[in-house]
């Protein structure tokens, strides 16, 4: 289509050649408010024709799936130190199949909102919406992968993204006998999945890889109710005391990595 | 600290240009993750485990995996919430292997696959791509993670 024309990046400054194409832009998802996302794809290395469409979501919520998935996990790129370059990803995913990136919700790094309360009143239901609604109008764009083996990958928050999504999509094919949206099936990573088991969950992790004291575990446990709405001040006391004084200086995202100054 | 490179890099009006980006002049700078944003989350389900169970009984390939050095979602908050779907074992849990070394371990249920990641924070990919990237090949394929 023209439009996918107008999207083709010939290249990134500083990106070394490859043989792969790229196409990045915007696809509106409500008229009325002037919400629009902002996709990246990067296809498949070899016959991209034949390989599957995977839609890749960060979490947060409200962080880029271009700054974490494209820029540092499984996109084809890495960006320098400097940020004056780009230099090839020894593992991207792009050899197995064709990547789509999407900043969501709008007001996620490229991704934008005319009407600026959409930046305060966005949600999980309103996200699965405008990213199903996405998908729909991203097809049109790009009729090639219309009936394509299509996937979705995610991280973090996207645990609930993910799903969210999936369902929409299973409950929207239903109308069609043959779906446009050949959805088969998702991957998570490190996933938000249930509050109350996740946060039991999480403080046996502190424990059992001695990053808290027995008597902050046990403090916590005491105080902290995980299926209230709103945590007690002795459990915030825990908790706290716990992060601020036991952790110590680690990235808790990788608790046997330098802490980033 | 590799996202602070992603702020320099699609700060560039060049980077902007070449990727169709920005073309509205948003009011603010692009960065890796918004604060308005997360600060005003409204609606979050408690729990996506009942939708799980639904895409299972719909029939799609789901694999949940854990890199197991991360402490803000760790594996067993992960283990824990999947416990309670009670699904049927499938193939019983294994160590999976990348190249020589055990990459972590898995177990099969009916209808959903789990995988830890051994030495992976909470962005697999960025800790241990080749791990990752074995994952993802056996998802595709819907192939159980290698044995030796």
């Amino acid at each position: 289509t023209k439009q996918q024309e107008l999207d083709r990046i010939s290249a990134l400054p500083g990106q070394p050649p490859v043989k792969f194409q790229q196409f990045s832009g915007y696809v509106t998802v409500n008229d009325n408010h002037g919400r629009a996302l902002f996709y990246w794809l990067t296809e498949a290395t070899t016959t991209p024709e034949k390989k599957p469409l995977v839609l890749w979501l960060n979490g947060g919520p409200g962080c880029s799936s271009v700054a974490y998935g494209a820029s540092e996990e499984i996109g084809p790129f890495r960006i320098n130190r400097t940020g004056s370059s780009l230099y090839l990803n020894k593992y991207p995913w792009n050899t197995e199949a064709n990547l789509l990136f999407l900043e969501s919700p709008a007001g996620v790094g490229f991704s934008y909102t005319n009407t600026s309360s959409n930046l305060k009143d966005s949600g999980d239901k309103r996200t699965a919406q405008d990213a199903l609604i996405f998908l729909i109008r991203w097809m049109s764009r790009f009729p090639q992968y219309k009936y394509r083996e299509f996937y979705i990958a995610g991280e973090s928050y996207a645990g609930h993204y993910v799903p969210q999504l999936a369902k929409k999509i299973i409950d929207y094919n239903k109308s069609y006998s043959r779906p446009i949206i050949n959805f088969k099936g998702f991957i998570v990573g490190n996933a938000v999945t249930d509050n109350y088991y996740d946060s039991i969950g999480t403080v046996t992790f502190w424990w059992t890889h001695s990053m808290i004291s027995d008597q902050t575990y046990k403090s916590i446990l005491k105080y902290c109710n995980f299926t209230a709405e709103n945590s007690s001040k002795e459990c915030d006391e825990a908790v706290n005391y716990a992060m601020n004084h036991e952790f110590g200086d680690i990235d808790q995202y990788s608790i046997y990595t330098p802490f980033c100054m | 600290c590799t996202e602070n490179y992603a702020e320099k890099y699609y700060n560039r009006p060049d980077v902007q240009k070449a990727l169709h980006a920005n073309i509205t002049g948003i009011p603010y700078k692009w960065t890796a993750c918004s604060d308005i944003l997360i600060k005003n989350w409204n609606d979050s389900e408690d729990s996506v485990l009942p939708t799980y169970k639904e895409l299972i009984k719909a029939g799609l390939r789901i694999w949940v995996f854990s890199g197991d050095t991360d402490s803000v979602v760790p594996v067993t908050a992960t283990r824990f919430s999947l416990s309670h779907l009670n699904l049927p074992i499938k193939t019983p849990w294994y160590p999976w292997y990348s190249g020589n070394q055990v990459g972590g371990w898995t177990e099969v249920y009916q209808g959903l696959t789990f995988a830890t990641v051994r030495g992976a924070g909470h962005e697999v990919p960025l800790f241990q791509p080749k791990r990752a990237y074995i994952l993802f090949k056996s998802f595709l394929a819907g192939r159980e993670l290698p044995k030796s």
